[in-house]
């Protein structure tokens, strides 16, 4: 049964898709684990991110979020060209259906049926966020058994990621979930800017201690230069600091979610 | 009778809150006109990035735009420390308020009679929009004469401008707006990657020709630091690149807005 998990922060820019797109890189070259990207940002930038690994699906993420009856994910779900990793279409028509989910029954759990087949398919499944607290981030949530959070050395970052943690509290309480926090991910971090890493990095370790994971992602301009190319980092630049701090990330995860 | 302009990005973080600020300083500080900015974005950067000149307001947006009866903005409106520079409070309980406009009839008007009054108040008033375009954003088009599209150097800011522009076309057509496109600002440029930043400001040229605007924002830590400290970049640090870099805005826009 696969291990899910979210990768959320309110705030945007900070990376969320680019630790979501290179950690499943990570995992899938590794030839350990059958990954699943599912992309419920309308944005759609997990397909823009891998564009030269792209196929096409049968089904939309809306087709089958808006269904009448229960649809299985994995109809709107394509294998890339690379090893071990699939991927939902990207969907802009996300946008209306975060909209049109709000009046139905139960919401915040269509998603979470929908995989429910994925989980035998797949080892690990890992769900791109927009940057909003909605109805795509709450399903992806109450879907979750974890939840990734990437913050940038910010304050608004920082601020962003007691919101999230805040829905997180709510979706256990009011929902009966145990969506467990794996941790809170420094991410593009300006080995420059010394005073503000230290600023905002203490702030994260005296607030959230063990939650916060010890790799750091610096900035790397292979990374946005990757995702321009629309390639994984280790297709593009694999001896890159990005490329070494997303491996990184993943044996960490690996250690602390008792993967494999 | 005030001008309006959304500053309006589907991307998130290209620094539209950044510009917002610095902008509305930058006009505020030469004391030629009123500046209103109103913080649309259930995230509330607006007030963090200026949180040392910050008071208290009477009413919420949230109260503003979910009101039986149509209300005045002014009653959610601050005035700062800052002089010429009024803001609405950061309103978190915005991205409920998203969701509750959706079944009301004409939603998307609500901001723009909501502000009919604090027109002749102010000179200019900007509305920071949240990385989306959900209700709140579609209410900021629609109370808005023009619009400002920050876009970084990234292959997912560019394709998000496509969309934006999309949407101000639809908003035009199916709401008889007149929304004009103020201009395509380019921000957070790194002089270091000059490939990425020819690729993508070619790009925009050949597809937007004029409405490109010819101020460049350059990457400047001092922008970050400002917002970190609360501060707008004109009080933080006046001789910084990115200090410079709004005043040109603000002086570039007075142009093509025939303000003043
Ligand atoms: N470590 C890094 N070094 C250099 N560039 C990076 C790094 N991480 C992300 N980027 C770039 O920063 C931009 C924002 O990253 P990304 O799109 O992954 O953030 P996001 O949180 O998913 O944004 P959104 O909120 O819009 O979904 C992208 O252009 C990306 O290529
Ligand atoms: N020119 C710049 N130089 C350095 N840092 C910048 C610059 N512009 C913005 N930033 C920083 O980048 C981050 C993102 O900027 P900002 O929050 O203004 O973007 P945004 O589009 O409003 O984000 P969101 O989509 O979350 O609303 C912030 O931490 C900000 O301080
Ligand atoms: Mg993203
Ligand atoms: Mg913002």
């Amino acid at each position: 049964r696969a291990l899910v998990m979210a990768i959320a922060a309110q705030k945007g820019g900070v990376g969320k898709t680019t630790t979501t797109v290179n950690l499943a890189c990570a995992w899938a070259k590794q030839s350990k684990y059958r990954i699943l990207v599912i992309d419920i940002d309308p944005q759609g930038h997990v397909s823009s991110s891998l564009r030269e690994n792209i196929k096409p699906a049968s089904s939309t993420l809306t087709d089958i979020l808006l269904a009448e009856r229960p649809r299985d994910i994995l109809d709107a779900v394509f294998q890339t060209n690379l090893p071990n990793l699939s991927l939902t279409a990207a969907d802009k028509g996300l946008a209306e259906t975060d909209a049109q989910m709000a009046s139905r029954v139960g919401r915040e759990y269509i998603l979470k049926s929908a995989i429910a087949n994925a989980r035998s398919h797949f080892d690990i499944i890992l769900i791109d966020c927009p940057p909003n607290l909605g109805n795509l981030t709450l399903n992806a949530l109450v879907a979750a058994d974890h939840v990734l959070v990437p913050c940038d050395m910010s304050i608004l970052a920082f601020e962003g990621v007691a919101d999230l943690l805040g829905t997180v509290r709510t979706v256990n309480l009011r929902l009966g979930q145990n969506l467990d926090v794996a941790g809170i991910i420094r991410t593009r971090v300006d080995g420059r800017t010394r005073q503000i890493n230290d600023a905002i990095g203490g702030a994260l370790r005296d607030n959230y201690g063990d939650l916060l994971l010890d790799t750091i992602i610096p900035i790397n301009s292979a990374l946005a230069k990757a995702q321009a190319a629309g390639l994984s980092i280790f297709e593009f630049q694999a001896r890159s600091r990005g490329a070494e701090a997303y491996l990184d990330l993943s044996n960490e995860l690996e250690g602390r979610l008792s993967l494999g």
